[in-house]
This record gives structure tokens, C-alpha cells and sequence, in this order.
């Protein structure tokens, strides 16, 4: 099983 | 107030289509640097940003900051209707909710202009860290959208694995596997140019495992530029550059997935 990252979790919100 | 004038209307549409499937909406932000944009797709797994520099147009004016919310699918259709050899006049006056598109003909019998209504939106910018990748892979962008056309006929997924010989796309479905090995080469065609090359340069290899959906919609770009550059470290999103000409680049980002 292999799950999508979302790029919330790298990139951040200023 | 804008007025930014672009040589040829064929640059923004292929910009455009190569965005449109992802984004249905966002700002295009305008300052005297020039055009730039930044919007990730509704499930927060990509994101697609573009620049076009100031000096890529002329003459460019933009006097002060704007944010100018724009609908892809209405600015798809109305670059439809210029020819790709016109040239396209953006402007846009202050306080207004209109974004005016004038294309010009090559012979100039032919002026004709549209009115984009301009959305409100409210854009919520992420930054992105600079960082030096593990490896930076440069290719053909016709050959990285055959391998990834390829690919999605066996599986939902791609591996990339990068190392100092090449780079290896794997995938694998319920009916079977394949994979695709580009090695490192700087050929020189007959006659004496230079073919599209592939090139490697790492500090450390790296292997990632992307959706092929995702990639695919990317190779929309591809029309753009001979070359894509692949930005990847391990365990990081990677990040996919597509040159416009001179004049700027698009670029994506896509998150990998993990084993559970």
C-alpha cells in the first residue's frame, strides 16, 4: 500500500 | 495599471493549457518584475507556478503590485482565438474588474479584443524552501512525456531512481511491470548538432515514487521547452522546470508517495 503526501506537510503557509 | 505586450500569443497559450487542468482558478500577480503565478490543485498533492519576466515583454508597465484573479478555462477559450504568430496586448486599468487581451495580427489587418471579468480571490501563497537538490537531472521533454505516457498503461505510479549512469522509471500494475532506463549521454546527431542530452549531476542518488497522473498532466508543458529538469531529494517533492524561451519558466511540484 503506498499513500500520496500532500505538500502541506513540506511546504508551509507564510 | 498593466499593459504588458508579448511578442507571440502561442507562449501563453501553451502556458495556459499546461495549467488548466490542474487549477481552475487563481491570481496572476503582476509587479515591475514582471508576471508570475503560484496555485496548488484542490487536493494539495501539486503545485504549478510560472514567471515571465518583464524584459520578455515590450514594452512591460506595472506601476504597482496587482493580483488579478483569472477563470483558466475562460482565458483558455479566448487565447483560442488568437492565431499563435499574433502578438498579444495585456492591460488591465486600475480599479476595474475587467482584464483586456488584444490580439494583433503579423500583417496588422486583424485587431481583435476580449474582456476577461476578473475573479476575487483570496491566495494563500506557500513557501517553498531553497534548497540545493540531490540530484538535478536534465532531459528531453519529449522523451520524460513518452516515458510517462508509457508508463501509465502498466501502473498508477512511477519510481524514479536517479544515479551517476542515469535514471531508471519503474512501474508496476496488477498485470505486470515495466521499467525504463535513460542513461547519461551528450550525443551529437549527423548533422553536427547537438541532440537533446541527458545529464546527471548528484550528490547522493535518489529514489522517489510520484503519480503518474500528476506527471502526465505536467508533460502538458513540454511543448514549451526541449528540455524538462527534474529537482529531486530524497523524500522531498520534486520539482520539474519547463524553460518559456528566455523569457521565464514554469514549474511544478509534486509530492511522493511512501510505503505505509
Amino acid at each position: 500500500q503506498k499513500t500520496q503526501q500532500s505538500l502541506l506537510s513540506f511546504f508551509k503557509s507564510p | 495599471m498593466l499593459e504588458a505586450r508579448l511578442p507571440a500569443a502561442s507562449i501563453l497559450k501553451k502556458i495556459v493549457e499546461s495549467i488548466k487542468d490542474l487549477v481552475s482558478q487563481a491570481n496572476f500577480d503582476c509587479s515591475e518584475s514582471g508576471i508570475s503565478f503560484q496555485a496548488m490543485d484542490e487536493s494539495n498533492i501539486a503545485l504549478s507556478s510560472f514567471l515571465l519576466r518583464a524584459d520578455g515583454f515590450d514594452p512591460y508597465r506595472c506601476d504597482r503590485k496587482l493580483s488579478l484573479g483569472i477563470r483558466f478555462a475562460t482565458l483558455s477559450k479566448i487565447l483560442k482565438c488568437a492565431g499563435n504568430d499574433d502578438v498579444v496586448v495585456i492591460r488591465y486599468a486600475d480599479d476595474t474588474d475587467i482584464l483586456s487581451l488584444v490580439f494583433e495580427a503579423p500583417d496588422n489587418n486583424r485587431i481583435s479584443e476580449f474582456d476577461i471579468k476578473l475573479l476575487d480571490i483570496s491566495s494563500e501563497y506557500l513557501s517553498i524552501p531553497e534548497q540545493e537538490p540531490e540530484c538535478k537531472v536534465k532531459m528531453s521533454s519529449a522523451e520524460f512525456s513518452r516515458i510517462c505516457r508509457d508508463l501509465i498503461t502498466i501502473g498508477s505510479s512511477v519510481v524514479i531512481d536517479a544515479t551517476k549512469s542515469g535514471v531508471k522509471f519503474s512501474s508496476t500494475g496488477d498485470d505486470g511491470s515495466g521499467s525504463i532506463l535513460i542513461k547519461q549521454s551528450a550525443s551529437v546527431d549527423g548533422d553536427g548538432k547537438a541532440a537533446p542530452q541527458t545529464t546527471v549531476e548528484m550528490s547522493e542518488p535518489v529514489s522517489l515514487e510520484l503519480s503518474l497522473k500528476y506527471l502526465n498532466n505536467f508533460t502538458k508543458a513540454a511543448p514549451l521547452s526541449e528540455y524538462v529538469v527534474m529537482n529531486m531529494t530524497n523524500d522531498s517533492p520534486l520539482m520539474l522546470q519547463f524553460d518559456v524561451s528566455d523569457i521565464g519558466y514554469i514549474r511544478y511540484f509534486l509530492a511522493p508517495q511512501i510505503k505505509d
